[in-house]
Parts: structure tokens; C-alpha cells; sequence
């Protein structure tokens, strides 16, 4: 394949090569080529330096960059490994690794965890789970009042926080998860098995032969 | 009336959730 030259890959600071990336994750070369293909549309959007930073996040989540939501700031901060405050290339493969439908239940329940761990401390803790509660509900149209709030948050800590200690740790988060695992939901992107069809372009902007894709 | 749902299910319909978005060139 390879039938236009791609030198242009080498301005997208944090740019690895499509062959390392698959072996470390689930997806295969093309579909690495194919993400590109994304990575670039969503990195160029408002500025065009290679990087995706939240403004554009944000942008290609809720076509309206100027939309602050703590969920989708909490997936930009997981998905920026490095803490620059900008996804590269490699961040974005490796963390939409995890939405693969392929990708292990054990990794996705990790990756759950730390997205509601807000302040990393290892525990989801009451505060944190009331925090997201109430943007929800900011958000919505949804209407609860306090006492609702509060009795939400008792049910879910009696069922979560088997030790009832307060805080959810990770094995009471892998034994909450697996007794409903519908909260994996978000986990998974069924779009990423698809994702060479989605963005066919990325045949003419490919690298590598087809016998190594 | 009794309370059915868990905070996360709850929490987890949020919008800023939903990455598919993403793919929507």
C-alpha cells in the first residue's frame, strides 16, 4: 500500500509508528492508520499543532467547545497520561484501546474506577459520587431533591462499599461492577470494530505493506 | 418511594460519557 507519502506524520509531536502502537493494544495496523485518520481531523479542529487539547475534546464530543461537563473533563484527563493538558497521538490509541469490545473486562473495570476516583486518592468516596450526582443533574433536566440525592447515595454505598467504611475501594468496585455489569456499558464502543470503514482514507495515507497490516 | 436506581447508573447516562460522539466526523 503506501501509495502517498505520509511526511507529514512527522509534525504530530508524540506521533509513534502505527506497527508499535498495534502491538500494544488490541488494534491492528490499519486500525491504527484508520484512528490517525480521526486523531487528525479532532487534533487540527482549533488548533492545528498535532495535539488534541480539551477545547477540541470537548468540540468533538458536544460540536461546542465552550461546553465545560466534568465527565467528559474527567476522560480528557485520564486520556492525557502524561499531564500536559493535550492527548497525543499515542495517548489517544492507547486509551481508546480500552473502549475496544476485545479489550479484557479486568482493564475496563480499572479504567472505570479511575474515572470516578476524581481526586486519585484510590477510593471513589461519598463526596466524589455526590460531586457527579449533582453535575448530572446540572446537565439534565432531571429534577431530585436533596433527600433523593442522599438516599441514592445510601443505596449505593450499602450495595458498593462492602466494608462500609465510607469509600469504595477496588475490589469492592470489581465486585460491585460484576454483580452490574451494565455500568461497563460506557466502557465499550462498539464503532471501534469498524473503524477501517469508518475512515477508509487512511489506505492512501498508509505506511506500511499490507502483508504487516 | 422507595429508591431503584445506583448513583453510577445514574451517573454513567451522562453525555460527557459518551465517546461515540467522537467518530462522528
Amino acid at each position: 500500500m503506501g501509495c502517498v507519502s505520509s511526511k507529514g506524520r512527522r509534525q504530530f509531536p508524540g506521533y509513534e509508528d502505527p506497527v508499535f502502537l498495534a502491538s500494544q493494544t488490541t488494534f491492528s495496523v490499519s486500525e491504527v492508520e484508520a484512528l490517525f485518520e480521526l486523531f487528525k481531523s479532532i487534533s487540527s479542529s482549533v488548533i492545528d499543532d498535532g495535539l488534541i487539547n480539551k477545547e477540541e475534546f470537548l468540540l468533538a464530543l458536544f460540536k461546542n467547545r465552550k461546553k465545560e461537563n466534568l465527565f467528559a473533563s474527567r476522560i480528557f484527563d485520564l486520556f492525557d497520561v502524561k499531564h500536559r493538558g493535550v492527548i497525543d497521538f499515542g495517548d489517544f490509541v492507547r486509551a481508546l484501546h480500552i473502549f475496544h469490545p476485545n479489550t479484557s473486562m479486568e482493564d475496563k473495570i480499572n479504567f472505570s474506577f479511575r474515572l470516578y476516583d476524581l481526586d486519585n486518592t484510590g477510593f471513589i468516596e461519598r463526596e466524589e459520587v455526590k460531586q457527579m450526582l449533582l453535575a448530572l443533574l446540572g446537565e439534565s433536566e432531571m429534577k431530585l431533591a436533596d433527600e433523593t440525592v442522599e438516599a441514592i447515595l445510601d443505596k449505593t454505598f450499602l450495595e458498593a462499599d462492602t466494608n462500609q467504611d465510607g469509600k469504595i475501594d477496588m475490589s469492592e468496585w470489581q465486585y460491585f461492577v460484576s454483580k452490574n455489569p451494565s455500568l461497563l456499558r460506557i466502557m465499550t464502543l462498539p464503532y471501534l470494530r469498524d473503524i477501517t470503514t469508518a475512515f477508509p482514507s487512511f489506505v492512501f495515507y498508509s505506511e506500511v505493506d499490507e502483508a504487516a497490516a | 418511594k422507595p429508591v431503584s436506581m445506583n448513583a453510577f447508573e445514574l451517573i454513567s447516562r451522562s453525555p460527557g460519557f459518551s465517546l461515540e460522539n467522537l467518530f462522528e466526523r
